[in-house]
């Protein structure tokens, strides 16, 4: 099924960008 | 680039998370009260019980009182962002917030929104917000996506 393909497709990219961002350090000043 | 209007009606539902008082429409997060209780559980150590205090309930519809809490707001925010987080704000997301206190603005309101989620993915508690954020429906989680990667986009490190 093309649309439950396209639905797990997008899960991943919105799994992949958060959890890059839980990842990312956090920003401190200097 | 997102459109504000659209990520405004996305971060409404974010901030509703948060279960402050006062968050129930667009229309509420205008006086600046909802977003600063937001940001005081964002970071309570930077948006203090005193600094809450200072943002004033309007009673009626006072323009005036709203862009005044809207400025003490957004300044706060600039400098938690160049303070707290070692990030510039550029100028293409800083919102008119005489616009959103007089005229009710949902493009300005939701760039102002767009820089409170900014702060709860940068701040020390970033890990709690963002698993947050992955609960919420995917369209939602999309807009919301895409309103971090503008934000990210030109960050400068």
């Amino acid at each position: 099924d093309p649309n439950m393909k396209g639905a797990a497709a997008n899960e991943g990219v919105l799994a992949n960008f958060f959890n890059s961002l839980l990842s990312k350090k956090t920003g401190s000043p200097g | 680039s997102v459109d504000k209007a659209e990520l405004c009606d996305s971060l409404l539902v974010w901030l509703q998370m948060f279960q402050v008082p006062s968050c129930t429409s667009k229309r509420d997060l205008t006086n600046g009260v909802a977003i600063a209780h937001v940001l005081h559980k964002i970071d309570p150590s930077w948006f203090n019980e005193t600094w809450l205090g200072r943002i004033k309930e309007e009673s009626g519809d006072n323009w005036r009182l709203k862009v005044s809490n809207l400025k003490k707001i957004l300044q706060s925010m600039m400098e938690y962002y160049h303070d707290v987080l070692g990030q510039q704000v550029e100028d293409e997301h800083v919102p008119d917030v005489s616009l959103i206190g007089e005229m009710g603005d949902v493009v300005e309101l939701g760039r102002l929104v767009q820089l409170v989620l900014g702060c709860a993915v940068s701040c020390e508690k970033k890990h709690e917000h963002i698993q947050q954020i992955m609960t919420l429906e995917e369209s939602v989680q999309h807009v919301v996506m895409t309103a971090i990667q503008e934000l990210l986009s030109k960050e400068t490190v």
